[in-house]
């Protein structure tokens, strides 16, 4: 039995959270980009973050060759990494900017947003 | 347009649970609040020239709709409106009226189209003209009046409207639709200008009115009031940022020097990139 700390974290091996959904404030000012975005000036693109270790869970839908890895990885850490925490379902977001003719465009830009992580 | 706008809620759908990094109620700003805050407006008018680059409302209603319909789950290319495009760029008429011909019987309206992609699918394209209201309301037409869009080439009708003068003492807009030109339209043997003509007549009759009248001349109008063309496309495959940052690039390589020479800032974001 694992024991927590003050902060909630388990000691020892399973330090590290399982694969899932982080923050990812995206800025487009700080990325110099302001000076062709118009809108938005900043999103939350989110990111994915932690291990794909064995037991799998469900909500990870990992595909059939996630599930092989990880079960490798489980038997022999030093054979076979961990399958990778990815992005699996994102959604696009609006962007209003200028583009090199100096018009002013509307555009929908496709995956732009982690809306799911899993283990693939 | 106005009937599809969705007001935006006050915390996104999106945000729900996540870990807000800076101010929470960062989404919740309208645009016009986001312009007359932000520093970009500004930056804007230094870098891309005296003229500067004001959204239309249209645009900016565009954005504002689109983007709250995404935090709604809502896919905005099923609103009519939308013409289910993925992509709507403006373009702005550089057309000026010949003051030397008064009445003004007909007016050009010029495109800039050189920005537009063969790659992407044309879904749709409107001019929208916004009609003041005449200075002189005593010598407006009587009657129904009738505008007209023509090509300038073959000066084949495009769209026509009626309009009633006792309407035309609020100033709007008047959509056209355009699409029969583009439909037909290739690159290669039109060039990258569009000229748009339009003229009034009186009823159905063949006397053209003068647009003056009508509030269609160009003097004394705002950035915001010129005319602007709206094409609808639908990109063919999934793009990325990375080819408006190499445009941009690329439009930039190719300024004067002038502007090359006050690019110090530029340059260090490029490296930033």
């Amino acid at each position: 039995t694992a024991l927590n700390n003050r902060h909630g974290k388990r000691h020892g091996k399973k330090s590290k959270s399982r694969c899932s959904k982080k923050a990812l404030h995206v800025n487009f000012k700080e990325l110099g980009w302001d000076d062709w975005i118009i809108a938005p000036l900043d999103y939350e693109a989110y990111h994915c973050e932690g291990v794909c270790d064995f037991p799998l869970r469900s909500h990870l839908e990992p595909t059939n060759h996630a599930i092989i890895q990880t079960l490798m990885n489980s038997m022999d850490p030093n054979s076979t990494p961990p399958s990778c925490c990815v992005p699996t379902k994102l959604s696009p977001i609006s962007i209003l900017y200028i583009d090199s003719g100096n018009n002013v465009v509307y555009k929908q830009y496709e995956d732009m947003v982690v809306e799911q992580c899993g283990c693939r | 347009f106005q009937s599809a706008a969705i007001i935006s809620p006050s915390v996104p759908r999106r945000n729900k649970g996540a870990k807000i990094l800076h101010d929470g109620q960062r989404s919740t700003k309208f645009l016009k609040e986001i312009f007359a805050s932000s520093p970009i407006l500004s930056h804007h008018q230094e870098d891309f020239n005296k003229d500067a680059i004001v959204p239309h409302d249209y645009m900016l209603s565009i954005y504002r709709t689109y983007s709250a319909a995404e935090r709604l789950g809502l896919n905005a290319s099923f609103f009519r409106s939308s013409k289910s495009a993925n992509t709507i760029t403006s373009f702005v008429d550089r057309g000026t009226d010949d003051l030397l011909h008064s009445p003004l019987r007909r007016q050009k309206y010029l495109f800039d189209v050189s920005t537009l992609s063969d790659k992407e699918e044309l879904v749709g394209a409107e001019l929208r003209i916004f009609r003041k209201v005449p200075g002189d309301l005593q010598t407006s037409p009587t009657g129904l009046y009738d505008i007209q869009l023509l090509s300038c080439r073959s000066e084949r009708l495009l769209d026509s409207r009626s309009l009633d003068p006792l309407d035309s003492r609020k100033p709007g807009w008047e959509v056209l639709d355009v699409w029969e030109m583009f439909k037909n339209r290739h690159h290669s043997d039109q060039g990258s200008q569009i000229c748009l003509q339009l003229k009034g007549t009186l009823g159905k009759s063949e006397m053209e009115i003068d647009l003056k009248q009508m509030g269609f001349d160009r003097t004394g109008r705002t950035q915001q009031e010129k005319a602007i063309l709206v094409v609808y496309t639908r990109s063919k495959k999934r793009e990325n940022l990375f080819n408006e940052m190499k445009e941009k690039i690329k439009s930039r390589g190719s300024g004067s020097r002038s502007e090359e020479e006050r690019g110090l800032q530029f340059k260090a974001r490029r490296r930033r990139r």
